[in-house]
């Protein structure tokens, strides 16, 4: 699960038996007392049901897999509805694609609607009076100028690449780096001095992988070719002192490196992007990527913002899933959105994935009437290698566009 | 040498939550996924809001939030204009 935190808004996708509504009224109570935000449903922000009033709110799923798995609202779309309905006023609930196949739910609210903020408490409901929403007008006509989410969500993924995302692959993979790094710099140091004997190798590296590597690697010094390949040490037997991160921090680093996530947004074109990845024990993967706008490149102000991607991985075959989840705007200088789809569909070749791209329309500035310039951009999306596309949907909200697509491997 | 410029994002890691995690016995799945916006954009927040917004939330103060949810925070990775906040489950 991830929880992404800007000064104007909060994302937070969680997985599994989560309950996520129940989080929503206390998130709004917060947004009211340590934000600043302001509220219309009580007196005073101590009143633990003052409720900040939200500009707009989107809620979003895959169809069900396991509902009676699931607790609280989340049993069913209905019961999820009723609990926003309960919320906010003037929400609206849409099904996108195949009622008898994959679909996708979504909640959304507009600035111009009203919303019903309640109390914290679903036992003792104040009265419910209708508030305004916080509506004020903006200089920028009321969007952000750069605003688009792409989804990928992927199911029944190739059992072959699912196995990457397991605890016992990944410290076999750790190990394997380890013993080429070590290898690597024998050469190196061979090179420069000519004789090893009696030397020490230390290797300063830059990245968390390697800053993980930095005290493991100081096993192999002076031990033979066989000592090294078994001499990876897990970062869970290692003492206090010796641990700059966790085992699942520095395996998830690990697993985005050898699997190709890293490589989503490379540090070339994005240089100052980073990824904080876990891998769960026995398996399980989660990773957050911040892609902070350029410090040094003239980029227009529309893209001076700090952007995110999230990456979740079930692996087990019974319910093999993962996501991808970005607000990096496709194209510019950067990559397109039909390379990153394809990227990550690379990483897990999933029998079955939804494409959702969620598109502010002042982010693609054109009309209605207009024939779109990004239109080439998006028709690339059409054709991914491998796979058919079954569905193309497109919904036409007030300010917003989206285009789901349904794809099954040929 | 390694030298991130100011816009190199930062991780802090739950120490307490991250190192013996065990997801056994989790059930996982398609997630469900909330966004809630209090203002257009970071540049336009209301009268009356801190200057930061959100983010000027402690991540101590977000735990109620996510107690609420099932979720712990595994580690956070702050940026300038944003905070990314890694979780169990």
């Amino acid at each position: 699960s991830s929880m992404f935190v800007f000064p104007h808004k909060l994302i937070l996708k969680t997985c599994g038996t989560t309950t996520l509504l129940l989080g929503l009224r206390r998130l709004l109570h917060i947004a009211a007392e340590h934000a600043g935000f302001p509220f219309h449903n009580a007196q005073s922000v101590d009143d633990i049901h003052a409720a900040a009033s939200p500009y707009r709110v989107f809620y979003s799923r895959k169809n069900f897999l396991f509902p009676d798995k699931q607790p609280g609202p989340h049993r069913s779309w209905k019961e999820e509805v009723k609990y926003l309905d309960d919320t906010f006023a003037g929400g609206s609930a849409y099904m996108v694609g195949k009622m008898n196949g994959d679909h996708w739910y979504l909640y959304i609210t507009s600035p111009d609607v009203t919303v019903t903020p309640r109390t914290l408490d679903e036992t003792s409901l104040p009265n419910s009076s209708k508030i305004p929403t916080n509506t004020a007008p903006t200089s920028k006509g009321g969007l952000g100028n750069n605003d688009e989410t792409l989804e990928i969500l992927m199911t029944d993924l190739d059992p072959e690449n699912a196995k990457q995302f397991y605890l016992e692959h990944a410290n076999a993979v750790a190990s394997d780096r380890l013993y080429l790094q070590a290898q690597e710099a024998r050469k190196m140091a061979i090179g420069n001095l000519g004789d090893l004997s009696g030397s020490t190798i230390t290797i300063k590296t830059t990245s968390t992988v390697e800053s993980f590597s930095d005290d493991a690697l100081d096993v192999f010094d002076n031990c033979s070719d066989s000592d090294l390949h078994s001499s990876y040490t897990p970062v869970s037997e290692q003492t206090d002192a010796e641990c700059m991160t966790t085992e699942g921090h520095a395996l998830g680093t690990v697993i985005s490196d050898a699997c190709g996530l890293s490589e989503v947004y490379p540090t070339s074109k994005y240089p100052d992007a980073r990824i904080d990845a876990y891998l769960f024990s026995p398996c399980g993967f989660s990773a957050n990527g911040i892609i902070p706008a350029p410090q040094n490149q003239e980029v227009a102000d529309s893209e001076k913002s700090t952007h995110y991607f999230t990456v979740h991985v079930t692996p087990e075959p019974v319910c093999s899933f993962a996501s991808f989840e970005t607000n990096v705007p496709g194209g510019q200088n950067g990559r397109e959105t039909s390379e990153i789809v394809e990227h990550v569909v690379g990483i897990f070749k999933p029998g079955r994935f939804s494409v959702t791209l969620f598109e502010a329309k002042a982010t693609h500035g054109y009309d209605d009437d207009e024939i779109p310039t990004s239109l080439a951009r998006k028709k690339r999306l059409e054709k991914i290698q491998g796979y058919r596309r079954i569905d193309r949907i497109v919904h036409d909200f007030d300010d917003y566009e989206l285009i789901f697509r349904f794809y099954e491997r040929e | 040498t390694f030298s991130p410029s100011e816009g190199t994002p930062h991780l802090t890691i739950n120490h307490n939550v991250a190192a013996d995690l065990d997801s056994s016995s989790a059930f996982e799945g398609p997630e469900k996924l909330l966004e809630v916006w209090f203002a257009p954009t970071p540049d336009s927040l209301p009268a009356g809001a801190k200057p930061n917004g959100l983010k000027a939330v402690s991540s101590e103060t977000w735990v109620s939030v996510l107690d609420m949810v099932n979720c712990k925070i595994l580690s956070v990775l702050e940026a300038e204009n944003m905070d990314a906040y890694l979780l169990s489950e």
